[in-house]
């Protein structure tokens, strides 16, 4: 464990208790994709599967537990509790031209051909991809509320540190996980633009982040 | 290559 991976892993909390307390307080979804809440509850769910046949550190399983339990509670509150809030018009992403890439992709590239390092690689890659259905839907409505995008803010967080953490990692103990670092940098780029925006709209203290 | 390490990131 290093400062790099921890920070990020703590931002990753961060933005997810960010979202779900906006849901629960607000009572309403109203811009948030479900989508792309689901999908990552589907990334944890066949990620975190070793929780029953490996054991790393306390810190490990107790993290995997908090992320899949806070994921399936936002997937419960957008689609169950305040579905009547839910945006379902604007969350149109079709997540079918993510499911299948990412399963042919994690069929052809992994590292052994085995159900728990394929659905591993599965969730890799999705994890690449979630957040386009709410990339999407933000531009579709043109506009985002900002605890959305304080949410977006440390989900990029997360990633650019976890790209800190590697190349840490490759430096003092020469580890390169080549399928993890590879999906890592293309989703960390995925948010770049958001940055950009976040930076020189939110940071300027506006409510709204409004696209050009 | 990675293949078969423990997976120790979340």
């Amino acid at each position: 464990m290093n400062v790099f991976r921890l920070a990020g892993d703590v931002s990753h909390l961060v933005a997810i208790i960010i979202l779900l307390l906006k849901i629960w307080r607000s009572r309403s979804c109203a811009g948030i994709s479900g989508k792309s809440q689901l999908l990552f509850a589907l990334v944890f769910t066949t990620r975190y599967l070793d929780l029953f046949t490996v054991y790393i550190s306390a810190y490990n399983t107790i993290m995997k537990v908090v992320f899949l339990a806070l994921s399936y509670a936002t997937v419960y509150l957008i689609y169950m509790r305040f579905r009547n809030t839910y945006d379902s018009e604007n969350d149109s992403f079709r997540v079918e031209f993510l499911l299948v890439p990412v399963i042919g992709l994690s069929f052809l590239e992994h590292y052994a051909f085995t159900p728990m390092e394929v659905l591993w690689t599965f969730s890799i890659f999705l994890e690449a991809v979630a957040i386009m259905p709410q990339l999407f839907m933000i531009t579709k409505t043109g506009e985002a509320e900002s605890i959305t995008t304080h949410y977006l803010f440390f989900l990029g967080l997360y990633r650019a540190l976890y790209i800190a953490n590697w190349v840490w990692r490759y430096h003092t103990e020469g580890f390169f996980d080549q399928i993890a670092v590879v999906s890592g940098v293309v989703q960390t780029i995925f948010y770049c633009d958001f940055f950009y925006l976040y930076v020189t709209k939110v940071v300027q203290g506006r409510s709204k982040m409004s696209l050009p | 290559q990675e293949d078969g390490a423990v997976k120790d990131e979340l």
